[in-house]
């Protein structure tokens, strides 16, 4: 019931669908311009050969301050985290442990704030999944809707049907069915003949055939 | 002589129009289907950016509390400098080597200009950054500022999309109730003849 024509009025085809096309594109394009290269990547907290390098490689690349993280394989470099000045300045030892816990509070918080963050890039990735679903769903209709141009009664016009006694290039055991899709180029189906003319499933057969190749070509 | 009359053609294309409008109707109930995922999507989406906002929050205060203690740490008077800087000439070469070795053996890349690069920013970098870990902040306040121009491109495309499917699910299509009796009309002038196949609709527009 969702589309009884009727009830739309005065309407064509192209009336109907062709803003959905628009639409849908519009959306799409908005949502998927370069999103997978907006998605944060999360640097690693070790720097493991197991794990997805990409973004460590990429912070090397950009920024050598990535190579500071590797500090707790180099001797030298855990001894001057653990250098004591507290004998020649006991403020600035306040003032480093100070700081040491409040780093430690900061990176505890966007760790929480990089937790929440993922599940919000993951929903956004999920609007996109539903937007390119739609696009499948709904793409053969909005590109059978540009292809358009006449009124015509029929979604469906049968031009010739044939079989192998009447036009020898038909395979034998085969009908040969030729139509249109609304102003589409025609399509060709065959139908084994088990499936005689009469039967009613020989229309559906037909028009499943022709929809299936259409919308495969609608996706190319 | 055709060998199907075309009396019969008509019938076949009436049947096979019959399937495909089923097909037209079944795409529709699936966009209002994928519609109504597109929303509940929206509301666990709209929840969630009110807990980032929150979590944003407080990051934002701590990271603002660690500058300032930083800030306090840089302008007091540099102690132990000389045990530093000698452990640091140390750390250097094997921070590179580290490093270096990593980047060949993970990133398969040639490390010529990072190993230089690499130099230029260890000998520039002072042990005194590195005892108060300026790394582990200056990471941190990237990664916000990174994040902080994610999410903002992200709201912005999202809302850019969200415009659009409003504009597109409060066409007429979806706006007429199906429960309006007054449009709707099972039986239309003929039934074998959708109206919005009807030649005079041009003229009715």
């Amino acid at each position: 019931n969702i589309m009884p024509f009727p009830m739309y009025g005065p309407m064509n085809f192209q009336d109907m669908f062709q803003p959905f096309f628009d639409m849908i594109h519009r959306a799409q394009q908005a949502m998927d311009g370069q999103f997978d290269g907006l998605l944060f990547q999360f640097p690693m907290e070790e720097f493991t050969e197991g794990n997805d390098n990409r973004s460590v490689c990429k912070e090397i690349r950009h920024n050598s301050t990535g190579c500071l993280r590797m500090k707790d394989q180099c001797a030298k470099c855990q001894e001057i985290l653990s250098v004591d000045c507290s004998a020649s300045s006991p403020e600035q030892s306040q003032l480093r442990e100070e700081l040491s816990s409040s780093l430690q509070l900061a990176e505890q918080l966007s760790q929480q704030y990089d937790e929440l963050f993922r599940s919000y890039q993951q929903k956004m990735l999920n609007t996109s999944a539903l937007l390119k679903q739609l696009n499948e769903q709904f793409n053969w209709v909005s590109q059978l809707a540009n292809l358009t141009q006449r009124e015509d009664p029929f979604s469906l016009q049968v031009t010739t049907v044939a079989s192998h006694s009447s036009d020898s290039s038909v395979p034998s055991g085969f009908t040969k069915v030729v139509l249109r899709l609304f102003d589409s180029d025609p399509i060709s189906v065959t139908v084994p003949e088990e499936v005689s003319m009469n039967n009613p499933k020989f229309m559906e057969t037909v028009a499943e055939k022709a929809l299936q190749e259409y919308r495969q070509k609608s996706r190319v | 002589e055709p060998a199907v009359p075309s009396r019969e053609l008509q019938e076949m294309s009436t049947e096979g129009s019959k399937y495909v409008n089923k097909e037209i109707k079944n795409a529709f109930k699936e966009v209002k289907h994928i519609k109504s995922l597109m929303d509940h999507t929206n509301d666990e989406r709209k929840s969630l950016l009110l807990s980032l906002e929150k979590a944003k929050k407080k990051k934002e205060d701590a990271l603002t509390d660690t500058k300032d203690t930083e800030m306090k740490l840089k302008a007091s008077e540099n102690v132990c400098n000389e045990t530093m800087t000698a452990l640091w000439e140390e750390c250097k070469p094997c921070l590179k080597q580290t490093c270096m070795k990593f980047y060949a053996r993970v990133c398969r890349s040639s490390s010529g200009l990072v190993g230089h690069q690499l130099e230029e920013f260890l000998n520039q970098s002072s042990p005194f950054y590195f005892w108060m870990n300026g790394d582990r902040i200056d990471s941190l306040l990237e990664n916000d500022r990174q994040q902080a121009h994610v999410l903002d491109t992200m709201e912005d495309r999202f809302s850019q999309v969200s415009r659009i499917m409003d504009e597109l699910f409060h066409s007429r299509f979806f706006t007429r109730d199906l429960l309006d009796p007054h449009h709707f009309s099972p039986f239309g002038p003929n039934p074998r003849r959708p109206l919005y196949f009807n030649p005079k609709s041009r003229l009715a527009r």
